[in-house]
């Protein structure tokens, strides 16, 4: 199967999401 | 005891796999042997997504605030932070000494790696811990097969760079079921440069 890989800027960005708070 | 399940809600990224936070603290007068080290860790909560993960960590405090003999874990569901879970049994953990003051920022930098898949063996990581201590903070990460040598050095090899760790850093790899034989977590480990 795929696995779902992010990167480090990636999961940083989406802290500022409005989704993460 | 049934407990809710846990998924990614629209228009969240999810996960690879879900994790559970843990948090666990000792007195040390007290023996750490397996029952009191099961009765002293609490499950806080489990996260299915990206999104989910951020709004569980940052209401949690950072581990270079905690005091005392205390542990956050994060592991995958369903995985006890234990030696005797089915999934770590047969495992052990690379173990990294921090100088006090760097451990929050370790902590964040592992846990991103984890989540993100960035280790790259398959099946084999359980979860990471961030033990404070009175002298010193350690990080570890414990994976499923401690003899697998293809998979405990990609785990190396990613936690320098991830870290971005100096070269002359010291590793050091320790097998659960020596953990479970001297009762210790950090003693007797085996040192790689």
């Amino acid at each position: 199967g795929t696995r779902i890989i992010y990167d480090r800027k990636f999961l940083l960005d989406c802290r500022s999401s409005p989704l993460a708070r | 005891i049934r407990r809710k399940m846990v998924t990614p809600a629209a228009g969240e990224h999810p996960l690879q796999y879900n994790y559970t936070f843990w948090y666990s603290r000792r007195t040390p007068s007290r023996p750490a042997n397996t029952q009191s080290y099961e009765q002293n860790i609490r499950q806080m909560g489990t996260v299915a997504s990206v999104e989910q993960f951020w709004k569980f960590y940052s209401h949690l405090v950072r581990p270079g605030d905690l005091t005392g003999h205390s542990d956050f874990h994060l592991f995958k569901e369903g995985i006890k932070p234990m030696w005797e879970d089915e999934a770590n049994k047969n495992g052990g953990k690379w173990i990294i000494r921090l100088r006090k003051g760097l451990a929050s920022r370790f902590w964040e930098n592992i846990i991103l790696a984890m989540l993100g898949e960035q280790f790259m063996v398959g099946e084999e990581i359980c979860g990471v811990v961030v033990s404070i201590r009175f002298q010193e903070d350690i990080l570890s990460i414990w994976n499923k097969t401690a003899n697998d040598q293809v998979t405990t050095s990609r785990i190396r090899d990613t936690l320098r760079r991830v870290l971005n760790l100096p070269p002359n850093t010291i590793m050091e790899y320790k097998t659960h079921n020596d953990s479970l034989k001297d009762n210790s977590s950090f003693r007797n480990t085996k040192i790689t440069l």
